[in-house]
């Protein structure tokens, strides 16, 4: 069982788009998977065709400890194989609810302990560094990068690292294992020069697979839908197939 | 003195680009303009062309009382009248570490209180609804929200509404001035759908002016320099002079 989290704080970068449609890739390719929303937008939950609103029981509770994991999980319809623990809003109240709980960067972990029969785990990240993804990072083996290539989100990798690193006592096998560079529109020249920066700064774990800018990727969502769904032959769909190919080879 | 928060949770919608670019455009009509980097990225003090790390205060510091924010306040160069409050990453744990603190809520309300001489304060939120946010929706009397034509920005507006009516017995007097779309291009479908949606739901608040996709704006931030400094000509620049206009207008 492979626990990716999908993390950058930098908002915007493309993680949810990541995790839903490598998460429906998998499957589609045979693979259990369970994608795991941790942000209070439930931006996730949405894209997969659930109303956080209208569900009794979220993650929160969870990290609460007031329910299991597959209390609250739902299969994705449509996509067998693939499974999904919601969000809900009072995520965005978790930093200050378990500030003072003993193992309060543990609660994921704990949670995660008692799930077995997946191939592959993925978290995908609200955008900061707060209890809830240092939870993720805890929990997780891996990390995988989102990054558009614009200045702000290549500046955002540093302060990225410096969490890692900062969690890496509490879990030192937490290993990078890859950037995914996204929104990539190779007519626009800033997008090949920070490109090219990444590829010389991250020598080694640039994913070879460029997500393209690709308009179905953001129409997909309102119809709760992943791209292979929603429009199997376009850019998006093939780029993320690629990304799914990559990543599963990489372990 | 008009101080005006502009936030939103959702991540990568233009919150940074907005008030760069219209402080920019206020400063150089002549108002005085204070911006406030509220995000432990830094995304805002980096594109007036500081680097966060080479700072010894920053906003972090007065929040926590060790100094005023005349004290870390930076005149920007090249712009006059537009002067900068630093983020730092420290601000990544002000929710843990403010926690318990008494009036945790009212930090940056306090500190606003000796400021005098500006006409307009800007804040730039950090894509969440932590502490930090809260402390600029306190301190604020105004909010605009940025959000792209897209479905996930939609769906924010809601969590946002919420938590800016969680905030209302903290500050009655806070309302919404307006919502701004960001990155509009009038070819894509989407755009245009979701624009039309947000005028049904929002009718009154929308801004006139749309800040249309223009890679210039994505740019300027690598180079240290407003719309104005890098491409006074382009679509952004011009966005964002009208919108600025309309600000001073609506008060
Ligand atoms: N390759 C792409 N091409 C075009 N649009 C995209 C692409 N990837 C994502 N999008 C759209 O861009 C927006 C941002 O993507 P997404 O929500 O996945 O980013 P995120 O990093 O999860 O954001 P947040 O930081 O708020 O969680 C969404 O509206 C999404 O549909
Ligand atoms: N109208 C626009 N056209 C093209 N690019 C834009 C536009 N506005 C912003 N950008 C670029 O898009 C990216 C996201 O914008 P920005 O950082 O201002 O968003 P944000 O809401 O502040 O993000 P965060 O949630 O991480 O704080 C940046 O790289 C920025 O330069
Ligand atoms: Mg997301
Ligand atoms: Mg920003």
């Amino acid at each position: 069982m492979r626990i990716i989290a999908f993390a950058n704080q930098k908002g915007g970068v493309g993680k949810t788009t990541t995790v839903q449609n490598v998460g429906a890739a998998l499957a589609r390719a045979g693979r259990r998977t369970l994608l795991v929303d941790l942000d209070a937008q439930g931006s996730l939950t949405a894209s997969c065709g659930y109303d956080p609103d209208d569900l009794k029981m979220n993650l929160y509770d969870v990290l609460d400890g007031k329910a299991s994991l597959s209390d609250v999980k739902i299969e994705v319809e449509g996509v067998a194989g693939l499974d999904l623990i919601p969000a809900g809003m009072d995520l965005s109240q978790a930093d200050l609810a378990f500030a003072g709980r003993i193992g309060r960067e543990n609660l994921l972990k704990k949670a995660l302990g008692q799930v077995t029969g997946y191939d592959f785990v993925f978290f995908d990240c609200p955008p900061n560094l707060g209890l809830v993804t240092v939870n993720a990072l805890v929990a997780a083996d891996e990390i995988i990068i989102p990054v558009q290539a614009e200045y702000h989100a290549l500046r955002g990798l540093e302060l990225l690292q410096k969490s890692v690193a900062m969690v890496s006592d509490l879990n030192p096998a937490l290993a990078v294992t890859g950037l995914v560079v996204t929104f990539f529109d190779r007519r626009k020249s800033l997008n090949r020069e920070v490109y090219n920066e990444i590829r010389r700064n991250f020598p080694g774990i640039l994913f070879e697979t460029r997500i393209r800018d690709n308009v179905a990727l953001a129409e997909a969502p309102s119809f709760g839908k992943d791209i292979l769904a929603y429009r199997p032959t376009c850019a998006g769909a093939d780029d993320y197939e690629a990304l799914a190919r990559e990543i599963a080879r990489r372990s």
